[in-house]
């Protein structure tokens, strides 16, 4: 339980990041 | 009332759990337990009394200092006080996660979405300000076109008129 | 008792406040246990030298179980009282603080409605874009068809200039009417050939 808390949290805390950078190289290819 | 650093309050928690755990773990309370021995040796139960005292005193502050340094416990603490401290003016429950990772990434990558609307939105207008300008030389230039043809058109009415009088010209002049 | 999962002290601390507190209970109690080892053990050994000690080791074991288990009664009810402390003003997340990486959720809230209406107008503003592309290609189209006619129309006027040019060059200043002026004198002299002739049959 504990450590699906953890990996859950630490999802939570690095994946927006991760998608953001993503989705910020998509938007700039689709705008050039 | 005075707000302590984490670091401080953690600290003093240890200490006041330790003292309390000493002052329960009395002398009294020891002497009590080994009683047979203390009545042979009591300069030596004190002596064992102080070292056991000590001992886990030194144990359990030197775990904790391990343990601040293996997770960088004071840097972290120090930097929630700041996230604390910044946050304070905010007195409503702030957000928290969903559990919907899908709806709480939007408010993520929304700021994104929206540059990418207002960059849009300028090339948008910028291409339908262009294209208008496109359209009025284009009309323009179909009135041009327009006007080159009257003018070609009357110029070639012209010569066919000429034409016809040059027909008429041979006409008179083969006649018999 | 529903059990708080402290999600969001997890991820901040990258561990669970919980788990936190009972690796130190652990600790804690394994030193506690440790030193009363070392207590009796030392002990012990001061009875050896001590002669016709008349206290056994299973009574000095006694004594330190009794001694230990106070202590573990009094350890754990200090130890919840500071894990409480702990959970509270520690190692928790104040529900009024965002995260710094969540600062996204109060400066630019958006809900999924919201979100997927964005993306839509997105959506709309491409197309229009590309729309407005198409509509450029098709206007400079024309424009360079329409450069393509009137040059080819001007080329036929500058025709026509030059051939009216060759006749005033000739002193024809207007075809047209050097043509019907043409046209008048040939039938003038025939008018005057069939007079004469007319008049040569007479005589």
């Amino acid at each position: 339980f504990d450590e699906i808390i953890v990996d859950i949290a630490t999802k939570r805390k690095w994946y927006p990041r991760k998608i953001l950078e993503c989705v910020i190289r998509t938007l700039k290819a689709q705008l050039e | 009332g005075t707000t302590m650093s984490r670091v401080e309050l953690l600290d003093t928690m240890v200490d006041t759990f330790l003292e309390k755990l000493v002052a329960a773990g009395s002398y009294q309370r020891f002497t009590d337990c080994y009683k047979h021995f203390y009545q042979l040796q009591p300069e030596m139960t004190q002596r064992i009394y102080d070292k056991f005292v000590s001992q886990l005193q030194t144990s359990i502050r030197e775990e904790i200092s391990e343990i601040k340094e293996e997770g960088n416990l004071e840097a972290v603490l120090n930097s929630l006080d700041r996230i604390v401290e910044e946050g304070k003016e905010h007195q409503e429950p702030a957000w928290r996660p969903s559990g919907i990772p899908e709806k709480d990434l939007c408010s993520t990558v929304a700021p994104y979405l929206l540059q990418q609307r207002d960059a849009l939105r300028r090339h948008v207008q910028k291409q339908e300000a262009k294209n208008q300008e496109l359209a009025s030389a284009v009309l323009a230039g179909r009135r041009q076109v327009e006007e080159l043809q009257q003018q070609v058109q009357a110029r070639q009415q012209a010569w066919q008129a000429l034409h016809r009088e040059q027909r008429e010209l041979l006409s008179v002049l083969r006649a018999p | 008792m529903s059990v708080d999962p402290m999600a969001y002290e997890a991820q901040f601390f990258g561990f669970t406040p919980q788990t936190c507190l009972l690796r130190i209970y652990i600790a804690f109690q394994d030193y506690l246990f440790e030193v009363m080892q070392a207590v009796e053990q030392v002990i012990l050994k001061k009875m050896e030298g001590i002669p016709d000690c008349e206290i056994s080791p299973i009574q000095i074991r006694k004594c330190t179980e009794k001694f230990l288990c106070f202590m573990k009664g009094r350890f754990d009810n200090l130890f919840g009282k500071m894990e409480q402390l702990f959970l509270q003003l520690i190692l928790r997340i104040p529900a009024n603080i965002l995260l710094p990486e969540d600062k996204c959720q109060e400066t630019h809230p958006c809900t999924e409605e919201e979100f997927h209406l964005l993306r839509k107008e997105i959506e709309e503003l491409q197309e229009r874009y590309k729309t407005e592309l198409c509509t450029k290609q098709a206007l400079l189209a024309e424009l360079e068809e329409q450069r393509i006619v009137q040059a080819k129309l001007k080329e036929t006027l500058t025709l026509f200039d030059e051939l009216e040019n060759i006749g005033r060059a000739h002193g024809t200043s207007d075809f047209r009417e050097s043509l019907v002026s043409l046209v008048q004198n040939s039938r003038k002299l025939q008018n005057i050939r069939d007079t004469v002739e007319q008049e040569s049959k007479r005589l």
